[in-house]
């Protein structure tokens, strides 16, 4: 473990919290694609399994409890608690369009053609792109919460921040992961170009709009 | 492919 990726957990913990406790305290789901928190639920699921079989740490074990237990909760307050307040006509990214090619990826480029691992894999890619109908919700709605742009941020940064422990492991533990890397840098490239509209606008205390 | 390491990252 190093300070990166400690951060870097962190600060997705931080992301899945701020969601929660928003749509709990709001009591609203406006403006929150359901759609990618149901990604994020099948990225934990199938990338957590390895939760009943091996155990690496308190830590590990927990986090990993906390991220899926988080994931569902999030997922059960948008479709069923809340569902009066889910915006479905702008929730509209075609996830299949990223599911199939992410499944079949997985089953073509992977360190081991094993179900788990093919399972992990499957996480790997689909957590690249699992952001991408809440961003398309944004562009469509033309305009965020500031707290959705916290959550937001918190969620890119981890991954960013992951890129860091994976260049520090590389150096000082001779470990890399190419799979996870390559993802992973694709994964926040993606939120870029939110990364320079939180920073311009929403740092500087004005609401984060998009030209519609 | 590389050895299966034990996968310590979340």
């Amino acid at each position: 473990m190093n300070i990166f990726r400690l951060t870097g957990d962190l600060s997705h913990l931080a992301a899945i919290i701020i969601l929660l406790l928003k749509i709990w305290k709001t009591r609203s789901c406006a403006g929150i694609s359901g759609k990618s928190q149901i990604l994020f639920a099948i990225v934990f699921t199938t990338r957590y399994l390895d939760l009943l079989s091996s155990f690496i740490s308190l830590y590990n074990t927990s986090m990993k409890v906390i991220y899926i237990g988080c994931a569902y909760a999030t997922v059960y307050l948008i479709y069923m608690k809340f569902r009066a307040t889910y915006d479905g006509n702008h929730d509209s990214f075609r996830v299949e369009f990223l599911v199939v090619p992410v499944g079949g990826l997985a089953v073509l480029i992977n360190h081991d053609f094993s179900f788990l691992e093919i399972l992990w894999t499957f996480s790997i890619y689909l957590e690249s792109v699992a952001i991408l109908p809440q961003l398309f919700m944004i562009s469509k709605t033309g305009e965020a919460e500031t707290i959705t742009t916290h959550y937001l941020f918190c969620l890119g940064l981890y991954r960013a921040l992951y890129i860091v422990n994976w260049i520090w492991r590389y150096y000082f533990e001779a470990f890399f992961d190419l799979i996870a890397i390559v993802a992973g840098v694709v994964q926040t490239i993606l939120y870029c170009d939110f990364f320079y509209l939180y920073v311009t606008k929403v740092l500087k205390g004005k609401k984060l709009s998009l030209p519609a | 492919d590389s050895d299966i390491k034990q996968k310590d990252e979340l």
